[in-house]
């Protein structure tokens, strides 16, 4: 995030860190005990599903603290349409976990925007481990930065082509203060607050650089997705549990069974 | 092979929090 600032603990409950092969490469919100919203651009690219972990209830990357969790991924589903569309649109992952988060204080879910969400005058925050300079640093700490969404008009002709701003994203930067989301930031969620609730309405995915503030930062409309995020939440079968090895422990049952049954019939 | 365990209801018993709620500050 560039222009944001350290974010206290407990503040952003619902963020999540990705990590691929022990680094930090995307954010995420957690939506439900088991999955994990993100950017499907995350995830592609025959990415190993075993190399990546996700971190609940962190705010810096390199303290882990008595309310953090770390999860394996279980499965990781792109909407359909990033799939066929891509790079374009679509840019939307939902990551099953293998086990379930166990929710604090310190580790919450976020709710999704509805459809008909009105976004006018919403006060709407981004968060993430992003860059936090055009040079290029990055911030341990979890950054946040208030941003005002952009009219999707006024995003079409920032962007000064029709085509790269679709329905399915909306636009949101402080292009006075210099105030964006940047490479790390993705998968990320943009929150606003209403009536002590907060909502997710976007989820970070794109922009043309971090710096030029005329081009602001574009992520996928949560609203537009909401029902297919919810519908898989629902239909799709929690990972199976391991079974409680019995294996380990047997040779140890076994030898005090014997040794009972020596000392038993030696009285 | 094995699907996994079926889901448990929403909002069960076990009490899942409300989504977007912060903790009370000072709790």
């Amino acid at each position: 995030v560039l222009g944001g600032a350290p974010a206290t603990e407990t503040r952003w409950p619902w963020q999540v860190s990705v990590h691929y092969a022990g680094f930090h490469v995307c954010g995420g919100s957690i939506v439900d005990e088991y999955w994990v919203l993100s950017a499907a651009h995350c995830f592609h690219r025959d990415k190993s599903l075993e190399t990546f972990d996700l971190y609940v209830g962190l705010t810096n990357l390199k303290a882990a603290r008595n309310h953090t969790q770390w999860f394996e991924v279980n499965q990781v589903i792109l909407h359909p349409s990033y799939q066929m569309y891509h790079p374009i649109g679509g840019d939307v992952a939902l990551v099953q976990l293998k086990s379930r988060i166990t929710f604090s204080d310190a580790v919450l879910p976020v709710c999704l925007a509805p459809a008909d969400l009105n976004l006018t005058g919403l006060a709407c925050w981004a968060t993430g481990w992003g860059l936090i300079s055009q040079q290029g640093h990055s911030s341990e700490e979890l950054q946040e930065a208030r941003l005002p969404l952009i009219p999707i008009a006024m995003c079409r002709l920032l962007y000064g082509h029709r085509s790269y701003i679709m329905q399915d994203m909306l636009c949101a930067g402080d292009i006075w203060n210099w105030k964006t989301v940047c490479e790390g930031d993705s998968g990320g969620p943009l929150v606003c607050e209403i009536n002590e609730t907060w909502l997710q309405i976007g989820i970070v995915s794109w922009g043309r650089g971090c710096a030029q503030p005329m081009y602001p930062g574009v992520y996928a409309r949560v609203s537009h997705f909401s029902r297919w995020i919810r519908y898989h939440i629902q239909v799709v079968p929690t990972p199976p549990q391991p079974t409680p090895a019995l294996s380990p422990a047997l040779p140890s049952t076994l030898s005090v069974l014997v040794a009972m049954l020596v000392s038993l019939s030696a009285l | 092979w094995v699907r996994g365990p079926p889901k448990s209801p929403r909002n069960s018993s076990r009490g899942d929090p409300a989504c977007g709620r912060r903790a009370v500050p000072g709790k």
